[in-house]
């Protein structure tokens, strides 16, 4: 099915994104 | 969908709608989230789990749904699983997958450099793994119907499933694997966490989309 690596696309974009502010605020 | 019988069909047809409905990731997240932060333990991540059904009428199997990544509660470095070349080959792939998701100018973030920790780095792989008809702790709790709660890297480290080893070389000391409506919930952490009923109604309440 597409929606599994669309899935996984969004998880990998939101996790970027929060480690990107983990480490600005370490 | 029964060809004979208009009416079944259509119910059919928005239930499987309602359902589609329940399973996008914005929801999910929400989901995920809701339970890490309620949560009086602390969970490194969350997993959910998706079942599937293969083309053809083969087995179900599970797939990457979506995830929620908290880290670490403890800032006390811990001793990482990686060499240095590791290390570097972590900060590769990330710098990879960064461009993929950002485009190449956001590979000069300085964040993708910062040290890929070793439970980051299982989280990430997570994405790419499944389980077929069973197998791994995830498809095991799906099968079963029944909780899987491995407490302790000495017991994760003589599991017969080789996600729960290879967690436990990340640095993770407790997986839980909690089967829900259409899927698996899977929650890691880097303490020793013992079982709770409270996380199990949680995940119920959170994840039967069935009502």
């Amino acid at each position: 099915s597409s929606a599994v690596p669309q899935a996984r696309k969004a998880s990998l974009a939101r996790f970027l994104e929060k480690r990107r502010e983990r480490v600005m605020n370490s | 969908p029964n060809p004979a019988d208009p009416s079944k069909s259509s119910s059919s047809a928005a239930a499987t709608a309602a359902t589609a409905q329940f399973f996008n990731q914005e929801t999910l997240q929400k989901r995920l989230l809701a339970l890490m932060e309620g949560a009086q333990e602390s969970w490194t991540y969350a997993i959910f789990w998706q079942s599937s059904v293969a083309d053809y009428g083969g087995p179900s199997q599970l797939g990457w749904g979506d995830g929620y990544y908290k880290g670490e509660e403890n800032k006390v470095k811990r001793k990482t699983a990686a060499s240095p070349a590791e290390q570097e080959n972590r900060k590769k792939v990330l710098r990879e997958l960064n461009s993929l998701i950002s485009g190449p100018q956001s590979s000069a973030d300085d964040a993708v450099d910062e040290e890929v920790t070793d439970t980051e780095w299982f989280f990430l792989i997570s994405m790419a793994q499944s389980f077929v008809n069973g197998s791994g702790l995830p498809g095991q709790a799906s099968y079963s119907s029944s909780p899987i709660w491995i407490a302790g890297a000495d017991r994760l480290s003589v599991s017969h499933c080789e996600r729960a080893r290879q967690a436990q070389i990340f640095g993770i000391e407790t997986m839980v694997c909690i089967p829900s409506s259409n899927g698996v919930v899977e929650l890691g952490s880097t303490e020793v966490i013992f079982q709770s009923s409270d996380l199990m109604t949680k995940v119920r309440v959170l994840f039967n989309f069935n009502g």
